[in-house]
């Protein structure tokens, strides 16, 4: 572990007291390794190292008679106050309604979160009657998978025979309407960030919803690339928060620090397995703990 | 890679980056920058413009060892039929590949059965019965929920029955940290090894190149349940270098053997260590 690493660091300061420009050197390449085996970013890691020196070869550290100790708590406030605050709060209101849209890469897990919030919603809220609505027109079977978990928590799928989205889209909404549903899911398929119409696609689709909420689902295990894919996301679509799923592997989750650091958007929530139920609260300090190793 | 000036420490830093940047990983790209430096020296390099050649000379040396410097392809076979497993984590392409495969082998002129041994996950069976039609090749399957060990050994029957070429087999995905879930995997290997016993012929592993250093854990717990015979590096057509394939290759000695590029059934390639590294540098 990091405190470990450390300890041996400073082990050879014992009876000597002060921290010098060498030690914290050492100290630092220990946090940038750290980090990167965690995949944050490499450009986050540089700034966030730089920062963290700073703060260590300070006054407070230099009297410190525990320098290992003392340069961890640093890196773990730093780290806690980069994941950011954990004030983002799901709203639903039972009187209109609440749209939600899930974007992301293929694979990351949209059409199963999109189950889970639907069931988070009706549980959690009063009053809450969710449908699910599949814009997903490309993956095969994508409307049926969907169908099917909103068939194990008896919840609606709207689909209709098209393959233009903004459409059903547009004819979900009236459902709503008149069948009283409150909270709408649109699951929507993968696609690149790269991928200059189906990028189109989400902007039309995002203006005809009007959403409420855009949530960014991402893979966990998401290496240096999630930079490029989150801003890209976030420039086209401004999304409210992100998702990162699949925190039931061993994925250190650095792509959260790197997606936060670059959109300045909270992780609201994370996905921790294959069960409807396995959607859970983002905790900062303990994902800064995980990231750390 | 702008390559100009001097050969100096800041030039080895810059590589560096574009490793990491690639996800090649600290570790392996810091083994890379050594070799690099070591040659350097050995054979007193002045030229930045050698530095590349140099380069990717030690990482595509690092990618084909044991291959005679050539990319080691899927495996041939006088018997029939050649079976190939495929097993991942979750959302990584495995099911779509076996659609882009299944429909490669046709146009040959090869029979294909698709055995549909996610039985899992909620319309993963029509979703790999919509490949099998795409690509002209037959599908084994039972319900959701099925055994999946029973799923395979009723297909492999199936196929030595009707005497089909090749048959490729779809799995759920699953994280390595789930231990029930990768003794289902070895469960599914010794079964497909009570039906025909030097089966399966390739076990490939099917990684997003999105995927960070999790790919080296991934490769190394997969491999433990199933023997792992290379790897399907997919999504090369987004802006992720995949570069976790040259520590999986070099620390776990699994080549890479197909990418994916793209949502069609064209969009299978073999893997060329020359564009995959033009990828990093360029
Ligand atoms: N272990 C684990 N698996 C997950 C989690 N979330 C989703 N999955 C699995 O990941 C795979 C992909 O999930 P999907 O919901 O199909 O992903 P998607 O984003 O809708 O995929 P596309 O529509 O193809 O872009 C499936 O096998 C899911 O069961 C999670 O939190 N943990
Ligand atoms: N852009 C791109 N997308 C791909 C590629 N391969 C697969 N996909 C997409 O990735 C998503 C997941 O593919 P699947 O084949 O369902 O993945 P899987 O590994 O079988 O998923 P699970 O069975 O749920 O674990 C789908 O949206 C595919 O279209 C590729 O090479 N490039
Ligand atoms: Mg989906
Ligand atoms: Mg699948």
């Amino acid at each position: 572990s990091l405190q470990e690493r450390f300890d041996g660091i400073f082990r050879k300061l014992k009876g000597k007291g002060k921290l010098n420009d060498d030690n914290i050197k050492e100290a630092m390449r220990e946090i940038r390794r750290a980090l990167l085996e965690a995949d944050v970013n490499f450009k986050i890691v540089k700034n966030f190292v730089d920062q963290v020196s700073e703060k260590a070869v300070g006054q407070e550290v230099m009297k410190s008679l525990t320098p290992g100790h003392q340069v961890v708590k640093i890196v773990h406030e730093q780290l806690i106050q980069l994941m950011g605050s954990q004030n983002f709060k799901l709203n639903f209101n039972d009187n209109r309604t609440n749209k939600i849209m899930m974007v992301g890469l293929q694979g990351s897990g949209k059409t199963t979160t999109s189950a889970k919030l639907a069931s988070l919603g009706r549980k959690k809220f009063k009053n809450i009657s969710p449908m699910l609505v599949a814009c997903d027109v490309y993956r095969p079977a994508a409307i049926e998978q969907l169908t099917v978990l909103g068939k194990q928590l008896d919840i609606p799928t709207f689909t209709i025979n098209t393959k233009n989205v903004v459409k059903i889209a547009k004819k979900a909404l009236k459902e709503a309407e008149s069948e009283n549903k409150n909270l709408l899911i649109f699951d929507t398929a993968g696609r690149l960030h790269i991928d200059q119409v189906l990028m189109k696609e989400l902007r039309d689709l995002k203006q005809t919803i009007q959403p409420d909420y855009i949530f960014f689902v991402a893979d966990a295990m998401t290496g240096q690339d999630a930079v490029n894919v989150a801003r890209e996301f976030n420039d086209q679509l401004e999304f409210d928060g992100v998702i990162l799923t699949k925190m039931d592997s061993d994925a250190r989750g650095g792509a959260a620090l790197s997606i936060k650091a670059v959109t300045g958007k909270p992780v609201v929530f994370l996905g921790a397995g294959e069960k409807i139920s396995d959607l859970e609260e983002f905790h900062p300090k303990r994902m800064a703990d995980r990231i750390l190793g | 890679l702008q390559l100009r000036g001097k050969i100096d420490e800041e030039l080895l830093e810059d590589l560096e980056e574009a490793l990491i940047k690639a996800d090649v990983g600290v570790e392996t790209s810091g083994d890379i920058i050594d070799k690099l430096r070591l040659r350097i020296r050995e054979e007193k390099i002045t030229e930045t413009v050698e530095i590349q050649r140099t380069i990717t000379g030690i990482i595509k040396d690092m990618m084909l060892a044991d291959y005679a410097g050539k990319e080691p392809g899927l495996k041939e076979l006088n018997s029939k039929p050649l079976v190939i497993l495929f097993t991942g984590v979750n959302g990584v392409g495995k099911t779509t590949t076996i659609g882009k495969l299944a429909k490669r082998y046709v146009d040959t002129g090869k029979s294909v059965l698709l055995i549909a041994a996610d039985t899992f996950r909620a319309a993963a069976i029509d979703q790999l019965a919509i490949w099998a039609e795409r690509a002209g090749a037959d599908i084994s399957r039972q319900n959701q929920g099925a055994d999946p060990s029973s799923v395979v050994f009723d297909g492999l029957k199936k196929a030595l029955n009707s005497n089909v070429d090749i048959v490729l087999i779809d799995t759920a995905g699953r994280q390595h940290t789930k231990i029930n879930l990768m003794n289902e995997l070895n469960k599914i290997d010794r079964t497909i090894k009570k039906v025909i016993p030097d089966a399966p012929h390739e076990s490939l592993l099917v990684v997003d190149a999105t995927t960070g250093q999790n790919a080296l854990m991934q490769a190394e717990m997969f491999g433990k349940a199933t023997n792992l015979s290379g790897v399907v590096l997919t999504k090369l057509d987004g802006t992720a270098k995949g570069g976790i394939v040259v520590g999986i290759k070099h620390q776990l000695d699994v080549p890479v053997k197909l990418i994916g590029v793209g949502e069609s059934t064209a969009d299978l390639r073999d893997f060329s260590v020359d564009e995959f590294l033009k990828a990093i540098f360029d």
